[in-house]
C-alpha cells in the first residue's frame, strides 16, 4: 500500500523500502533452501573444475543420444521410471570421485550423496563414468566392484562385480542404479568403486581431480510423493 | 495479468529480482544468476472479483453492476498469482556435488483477484 495507508489485505502500515527489501531477501533464501531439503547454505569447500564439470555435462548429452538412438535400449519414454513425473519436483545430480586408497593394481574412488537426497528421493537411473588410460595394445581386464558400509559403517559389503574387458584409451560407462538406490535404502550416504587390473598395469585411469577426465556417477532422481491411499 | 506500474492500487504484479551475487550465494548456485521473486499486490473490490481480466461478456458486466450495488454485502477478494513457472537451479550441495532441479511454481507470470 503507497505510505501511509494501510495494507488493505492484511492491515498492517507499509514497509519502509529497505525492510521491505530485507524482509522479501529473507523470504527469497527461506523458500528456496526449503525446496531444496537444505537447512542452510552448503559451505562448498572443493568446486569441480569447470573443465570436469563441462567434460561430465557434454559426456551425459552424449550417452543420453545413444540410449535414445540404440535399437532394444530402453527409451526414456519407454522407461515409465523416467518419463517426467506430473509436477513432481525431478533432480539430476553429478558426483565426482574422491581418490581413496590405491595400490600397483586396484584403485578405490568414493562418491558422497548427501542425505537430504538420499533420504527424500527414489533413484530413476545412475551411471558411472569412467576414462581408461591404457598403455599398450591387446585387451586389459579389468574387475569393477561397487562396495558400500555396513549398516554399522564397520566394514563394506560388495553390492555387485562386474569384468569389463578394456581395449582401447576413452569414456566407459557401468549402470549403478541399483547400487546407488541399495545405498540410499539404507541411508547409507557413500558409494566405493574398486577397480582392480591383472598384474602390475600402473594406474588404470586418466588424470588428477583437476583434469576433466575425473570419473563421476550421474544419477537421476524423483522426489518420493507422501504414499497416498485411493479410497473408492 | 498487469504489472504494477507507480502508483496503482489495484491487483497487480510486482516485479523483485534477488541478485545471488548480492547475497553471497553466486559459490554455491552455479546458474542462474538470480531468482525473480515477484509477488502480487492491491486492492480487489468486489466488482473485480472472479474474473480475469476485463469484463469478458454482457453477462459479466450485469453481475458486476449486482456485485457493485451489494459491496457492503460481502468482503472483497484477494490478489493471489494466476500463473505461474518453475524455478531451475544448478547447484553444488553439501558434498559439493553438481545437482540440477527444477523448483515447481516458483516464478509469478500473472496476478489477478480471486
Amino acid at each position: 500500500a503507497p505510505k501511509g495507508v494501510r495494507c488493505p489485505a492484511c492491515g498492517l502500515a507499509a514497509l519502509a523500502p529497505t525492510t521491505q527489501r530485507d524482509v522479501l531477501i529473507t523470504l527469497a533464501k527461506e523458500s528456496i533452501l526449503s525446496k531444496l531439503r537444505l537447512p542452510d547454505r552448503p559451505n562448498i569447500t572443493q568446486p569441480t573444475s569447470r573443465g570436469a564439470l563441462l567434460t561430465a555435462l557434454r559426456r551425459m548429452r552424449a550417452h543420453h543420444m545413444d540410449a535414445a538412438v540404440s535399437p532394444g535400449m530402453p527409451h526414456d519414454s519407454s522407461n515409465p521410471h523416467l518419463r517426467p513425473g506430473m509436477g513432481v519436483q525431478e533432480y539430476e545430480i553429478l558426483s565426482f570421485a574422491e581418490s581413496g586408497s590405491s595400490t600397483s593394481h586396484s584403485i578405490h574412488l568414493h562418491f558422497h550423496f548427501t542425505g537430504e537426497l538420499a533420504g527424500s528421493t527414489e533413484i530413476l537411473q545412475a551411471t558411472l563414468y569412467l576414462f581408461w588410460a591404457v598403455p599398450g595394445p591387446g585387451t586389459h581386464p579389468v574387475t569393477v566392484r561397487l562396495l558400500k558400509p555396513d549398516p554399522m559403517g564397520l566394514n563394506m559389503t560388495v553390492v555387485s562385480k562386474t569384468r569389463l574387458e578394456v581395449q582401447r584409451a576413452g569414456w566407459a560407462t557401468l549402470d549403478v542404479g541399483q547400487a546407488v538406490q541399495s545405498l540410499f535404502n539404507q541411508g547409507s550416504q557413500r558409494l566405493t568403486v574398486e577397480l582392480e587390473v591383472a598384474g602390475d598395469w600402473g594406474a588404470p585411469l586418466l588424470g588428477s581431480h583437476s583434469d576433466s577426465h575425473w570419473p563421476f556417477v550421474a544419477a537421476q532422481a524423483r522426489a518420493r510423493t507422501p504414499h497416498r491411499v485411493q479410497r473408492r | 495479468g498487469i504489472d504494477c506500474s507507480g502508483d496503482s492500487r489495484m491487483c497487480c504484479r510486482k516485479e523483485f529480482f534477488v541478485d545471488f551475487k548480492e547475497i553471497g550465494w553466486e559459490d554455491w548456485i552455479i546458474q542462474p544468476e538470480g531468482y525473480h521473486m515477484n509477488y502480487c499486490a492491491g486492492l480487489c473490490p468486489l466488482h473485480m472479483a472472479g474474473i480475469p481480466g476485463l469484463a469478458a461478456s454482457f453477462h459479466t458486466a450485469v453481475l458486476n453492476l449486482i456485485k457493485a450495488n451489494n459491496a457492503d454485502a460481502a468482503v472483497d477478494s484477494c490478489c493471489v498469482p494466476t500463473q505461474r513457472r518453475p524455478l531451475s537451479l544448478l547447484y553444488y550441495d553439501r558434498d559439493s556435488n553438481v545437482v540440477k532441479t527444477d523448483i515447481p511454481d516458483m516464478i509469478v507470470d500473472a496476478c489477478g483477484c480471486t
